[in-house]
């Protein structure tokens, strides 16, 4: 399952 | 990355240096809200929890966390400590159980999905968004501002209003959006207009800031 978008964000 | 959320990343760094150049150079904590600072915290270490549980992004993203966390905790440490004399909780009225209630209930109710990482990520970008009210209130009722502390605030709004054309940009490139991202950062940036008004046409006029009797 892949990351949720704004989990790369701070 | 683009653009968009690079310059924002960098206004939201900008922010914390002038916050702290603010702090030092008047050797006071006067007109800043310790319950913003303290829920600025409590965003850090609640979202930025995925440093031990998360995907690894990349080192900007660790770099710069870690950058938040240190910082944040280290103003509150300027704040209580070393300059609590000029700290006046007695204007920083703002009921934080208002902001911690509805926020747990959003992110216990909207999240990915309901572990304890994931409900505390929700947590953090909801508290993210209100984490504000306690410093405005506070500007509310004092009714003015050091202009470098309104330039702290424009920093910091600025941050957050510019993460909005990086979701749009991310929507046409990437083909999907963060309801529970956008939505609440629409909302964190709205909070701001009026402040960016009266930012705009007095402040950046070299005028006063002031509100309107």
């Amino acid at each position: 399952q892949p990351q949720p978008q704004a989990h790369d964000e701070l | 990355m683009n653009i968009f959320r690079l310059i924002g990343d960098l206004s939201h760094l900008a922010s914390i240096f002038i916050l702290l150049h603010k702090i030092q150079t008047t050797r006071s904590c006067r007109g800043i809200s310790f319950k913003t600072q303290a829920l600025y915290v409590t965003v850090f270490a609640t979202r930025y929890l995925d440093l031990i549980f998360g995907e690894f992004v990349s080192v900007y993203n660790v770099i710069m966390k870690l950058f938040f966390l240190g910082s944040s905790c280290y103003i509150l440490y300027l704040m209580k400590m070393k300059y609590k004399p000029t700290n006046d909780p007695s204007i920083d009225t703002f009921r934080l159980e208002y902001l911690l209630g509805p926020c747990t209930v959003l992110a216990l109710i909207f999240n990915f999905s309901f572990t304890p990482v994931e409900i505390l990520w929700s947590f953090s970008i909801f508290l993210e968004a209100v984490a504000i009210l306690p410093q405005l209130f506070m500007l509310q009722r004092t009714g003015e501002a050091e202009a470098i502390t309104t330039h702290y605030l424009a920093a910091l709004g600025a941050y957050r209003a510019l993460y909005i054309p990086n979701w749009i940009y991310r929507y046409y490139t990437e083909g999907s959006w963060d309801p529970i991202a956008v939505l609440a950062g629409l909302v964190q940036t709205g909070l701001y207009l009026d402040f960016f008004y009266i930012y705009v046409t007095k402040v950046l006029q070299g005028q006063k800031f002031e509100l309107p009797a």
